[in-house]
C-alpha cells in the first residue's frame, strides 16, 4: 500500500 | 505604483485556468523583476509556482514590492470578461487594498475596467531546493493530458517509469490495467511533437491521477510539457507561459508504507 505524503515533507518553509 | 500591461492578454486568462481548480486563493508577489505566485493546494499535496518576468510584459512598472492576495475564483470571473485578443493591464497603488484590471480591445474602441478587493493571506512560503533531476522527460502537452485522462479510468494513481528505453505510464484498478509506453522520437518535423528523455538513472514513481489531471489544465499554455523526476522527491511538471515565464507544479510522490 502506498500513501500520499504532503509537499511539506519535502520542501521546508523558507 | 504597480502596473503591468500584457498585449497577449489571453496568456493571463490561460494562467488562471491552469491554477483555479487547484487553488482557491493565492498571493501574487510583485517586484521589479516580475510577478511570482507560490501556493499549495488545500491538502498540501502539491505546490504551484508561477513566474512572469517583467521583460515579458509590454509595459511593467513596480516601484515598491507588493503582495496582492487574491481570491482566484473572483479573479477568474473578472478575466472571463476579457476577450481572447484583449490587451490586459493590472494596476494597483502602493499599499492599496484593491487591484484594477483594464481590458482594451485591439482596436482600442472598447475599454473595460474592473476593480477587485485584495485579501490578506497568511500563506506558508516553501523553499524549493535546486535539484539535478535523474530523469527529465519532454513531451507534447496534449499527449500528456491524454495519457493522464485515459489512465484515470483505471485507478487513482499513475506509475511513471522512466528508463533508457523510454517512459511508461501505468495504472491499475478494479477494471484492469493500462500501460502507455512512449519511446524517444528519432526524428520529428516539429520540435513540439518530440518526446525527449534525458536520463542519468532510471526512476519509477507513483502519483495521484487527480492532481496530474489538474496540472494538465495548463495544456493550452504550451505545446510541450516537461516532467522532472528523481527518486523519492516531488515530480515537477513544467509548462512555459509564452515567452514571459513558466508555471511549475510540484507533486509529492506516493510512498510505500
Amino acid at each position: 500500500m502506498s500513501s500520499q505524503k504532503t509537499i511539506k515533507n519535502f520542501f521546508k518553509p523558507s | 505604483m504597480f502596473e503591468a500591461r500584457l498585449v497577449q492578454g489571453s496568456l493571463l486568462k490561460k494562467v488562471l485556468d491552469a491554477i483555479k481548480e487547484l487553488l482557491n486563493e493565492a498571493s501574487w508577489d510583485c517586484a521589479d523583476s516580475g510577478i511570482q505566485l507560490q501556493a499549495m493546494d488545500n491538502s498540501h499535496v502539491s505546490l504551484v509556482s508561477v513566474n512572469l518576468r517583467a521583460e515579458g510584459f509590454d509595459k511593467y512598472r513596480c516601484d515598491r514590492n507588493l503582495i496582492m492576495g487574491m481570491d482566484l475564483t473572483s479573479m477568474s470571473k473578472i478575466l472571463k470578461c476579457a476577450a481572447n485578443d484583449d490587451i490586459i493591464t493590472m494596476k494597483a497603488q502602493d499599499n492599496a487594498d484593491t487591484v484594477t484590471f483594464i481590458f482594451e480591445s485591439p482596436s482600442q474602441e472598447k475599454v473595460s475596467d474592473y476593480e477587485m478587493k485584495l485579501m490578506n493571506l497568511d500563506q506558508d512560503h516553501l523553499g524549493i531546493p535546486e535539484t539535478d533531476y535523474a530523469c527529465v522527460i519532454k513531451l507534447p502537452s496534449g499527449e500528456f493530458a491524454r495519457i493522464c485522462r485515459d489512465l484515470s479510468n483505471f485507478g487513482e494513481s499513475i506509475v511513471i517509469a522512466c528508463s533508457k528505453e523510454g517512459v511508461k505510464f501505468s495504472a491499475a484498478g478494479d477494471i484492469g490495467t493500462g500501460n502507455i509506453k512512449l519511446a524517444q522520437t528519432s526524428s520529428v518535423d516539429k520540435e513540439e511533437e518530440a518526446v525527449i528523455i534525458e536520463m542519468q538513472e532510471p526512476v519509477t514513481l507513483t502519483f495521484a491521477c487527480r492532481y496530474l489531471n489538474m496540472f494538465t489544465k495548463a495544456t493550452p499554455l504550451s505545446p510541450q510539457v516537461s516532467l522532472s523526476m528523481s527518486p523519492d522527491v516531488p515530480l515537477v511538471v513544467e509548462y512555459s507561459i509564452g515567452d514571459i515565464g513558466q508555471i511549475q507544479y510540484f507533486l509529492a510522490p506516493k510512498i510505500d508504507d
